[in-house]
């Protein structure tokens, strides 16, 4: 049967709960093992921060798509965690691996990464279930269809408060982690990547500005220091 | 997959991104 857009979408949804059914919603063994390696456990941080992020993530969705489809938010949310925990844990691995290290208590006590991880992980799920798409992102507020509804990139930023530059991190190390990620999510996540590169990074309030002012004047501070090295 | 272009180095990973080296 021919593949039309329906079915590629039902297919792409389907493979993603496939991938996703074995991942608990609790941090796996090894996951946990990470969180008990860290000088400061974040194990009850992480499960407290996302509570919260569902609120906010639900009630912003309904508001969104339709007062009715705030459970529909929180479904998009619990897949959400799903593949947030199977990512972290990818991504950890190879971290382990590059660095032998086992102590990640930094990066793992560190909001931003977490926020921004899980972000990413509710742009993958929305991204499949076609309702964050550069295709179709006609601004619909209240209207019932998800698929029309703004939630398309960069809602997500705003929902959960977040810098572009800070989500922009994220990206390149998650499809790295998922290697099943379908070519439409990754094309899909490039294409998020190329709009923060291209105009969200560069908007007033963006914390860019001040690392480059101050990398400038790192810099400068420098080249007063040796000037003969320049030479 | 889409041929994305992995721009990272391979002493470049998401804990020096996080400043967490």
């Amino acid at each position: 049967p021919p593949q039309t857009p329906i079915r590629a979408a039902m297919t792409s949804i389907q493979q993603l709960r496939g991938e996703l059914i074995s991942t608990g919603d609790q941090p796996s063994t090894n996951l946990d093992k990470y969180f008990k390696n860290c000088t400061v456990d974040p194990t009850q941080d992480v499960l407290k921060r996302l509570e919260t992020l569902e609120q906010t993530f639900s009630q912003r969705f309904g508001q969104a798509v339709g007062p009715r489809c705030v459970i529909l938010g929180k479904q998009r949310f619990t897949l959400g965690v799903r593949l947030y925990y199977k990512v972290m844990e990818e991504m950890l691995k190879s971290e382990e691996k590059r660095l032998s290290v086992q102590n990640f208590s930094k990066l793992l006590n560190d909001s931003t990464f977490h926020t921004s991880l899980m972000a990413c992980a509710l742009e993958v799920v929305m991204a499949t279930y076609g309702e964050s798409s550069f295709k179709t992102g006609g601004y619909n507020p209240g209207g019932d269809d998800p698929a029309e509804a703004d939630v398309c990139f960069p809602w997500i930023l705003d929902v959960f408060r977040l810098s572009a530059f800070d989500f922009y991190k994220v990206i390149e190390s998650f499809i790295k982690a998922e290697p099943t990620l379908s070519k439409d999510i990754v094309k899909h996540l490039e294409t998020c990547e190329n709009l923060i590169m291209e105009r969200i990074a560069w908007r007033t309030g963006s914390p860019l500005f001040e690392l480059l002012k101050q990398e400038h004047e790192g810099g400068a501070a420098e080249q007063v220091e040796t000037p003969a090295m320049c030479y | 997959s889409h041929n994305y272009h992995f721009g990272l180095e391979d002493h470049e990973g998401i804990s020096e991104l996080f400043d967490c080296d």
